[in-house]
């Protein structure tokens, strides 16, 4: 489920800035 | 002890959803009021007002051309539009994540169902969370810098006309409940943390924490609307209609992908919505 959702496993695991998103 | 405990969670939910959240209901009304002294909305209305009105948009939000896939933004009015609004839902994902992670309990959870649970759970939030900012004329976009009209959005072609009418019938139907943030923040809460979502790991340790929420959402209502009968029950109801909501919501989306062939979706928002239902 991580590997299918990398951008999202990232929000939670750290603050992620809105450029990056 | 124990209802000092759920007035603390109370507290502490609703200093996270002003952390984490730019434009409150509280702002949001004194917008649509005319009380909110200088700070008057652009309103767009026609083609013309939106052509004025997107450099206001993209100075709000990250634009569609700062994301740089690698072509021109497409033609069309509605797509160009289409895309700021996906800007500012992928940024009100982030948003959304970071007031998960301040709930009690919410990141010592098993990691992969608290990606499915904010898999689940975000569009909810997202739906429920346009409620604040719109009455049954318009809504507020680009935080609270722009009110678009209602007939405006009705007035774009197929399908983009019919995204958002479901959400204005909802809105102004919940806005007769009157909640307040500090209500929002413990119901948002309620809503991410469903123990139902399809695929969970380990559902015990979820609804323990949903539960512990309920109890302090149910007492912060007594306390905060002591006049309103049933007020609880009748928030509790919601969920369904938004579940609903999401299901057609992503249904469009789907139709989009299908007919609008240079269609560019969001990253984040294709890996939510990738086998949602």
């Amino acid at each position: 489920l991580k590997e299918k959702h990398k951008i999202l496993h990232r929000l939670l695991q750290n603050s992620t800035s809105p450029v990056e998103l | 002890p124990e209802a000092a405990d759920l007035r603390a969670l109370a507290r502490h939910l609703y200093e996270a959803y002003l952390k984490y959240f730019p434009l409150t209901k509280a702002k949001a009304r004194a917008i649509l009021s005319g009380k909110s002294g200088d700070n008057v909305p652009f309103v767009i209305h026609d083609i013309k007002s939106l052509m004025e009105g997107e450099q206001l948009i993209n100075n709000g939000q990250t634009s569609f051309q700062e994301h740089n896939i690698g072509s021109d933004p497409p033609d069309g009015v509605e797509l160009r539009f289409f895309y700021s609004c996906q800007s500012r839902s992928a940024e009100a994902v982030r948003e959304v994540t970071e007031f998960a992670k301040s709930i009690p309990g919410f990141v010592n959870l098993d990691l992969n169902d608290q990606v499915t649970l904010l898999k689940y759970g975000v569009i909810e939030v997202l739906i429920l969370m346009m409620s604040p900012l719109m009455n049954k004329d318009g809504t507020l976009i680009s935080y609270g810098q722009i009110f678009m009209t209602r007939e405006f959005l009705k007035s774009l072609r197929k399908p983009f006309c019919q995204m958002l009418e479901p959400k204005f019938d909802f809105s102004v139907k919940f806005n007769t409940l009157e909640l307040d943030d500090s209500d929002m923040a413990l119901f948002l809460a309620v809503i991410i943390l469903s123990g139902d979502r399809p695929g969970l790991l380990n559902v015990k340790p979820i609804e323990q924490l949903q539960e512990t929420v309920l109890h302090s959402l149910e007492l912060h209502l007594k306390i905060n609307h002591p006049d309103s009968l049933q007020l609880f029950a009748k928030v509790l109801q919601k969920m369904t209609d938004l579940r609903q909501m999401v299901t057609d919501h992503v249904q469009l989306i789907q139709l989009l992908k299908k007919t609008e062939v240079d269609m560019f979706l969001h990253p984040l928002l294709q890996e939510i919505m990738k086998d949602l239902y």
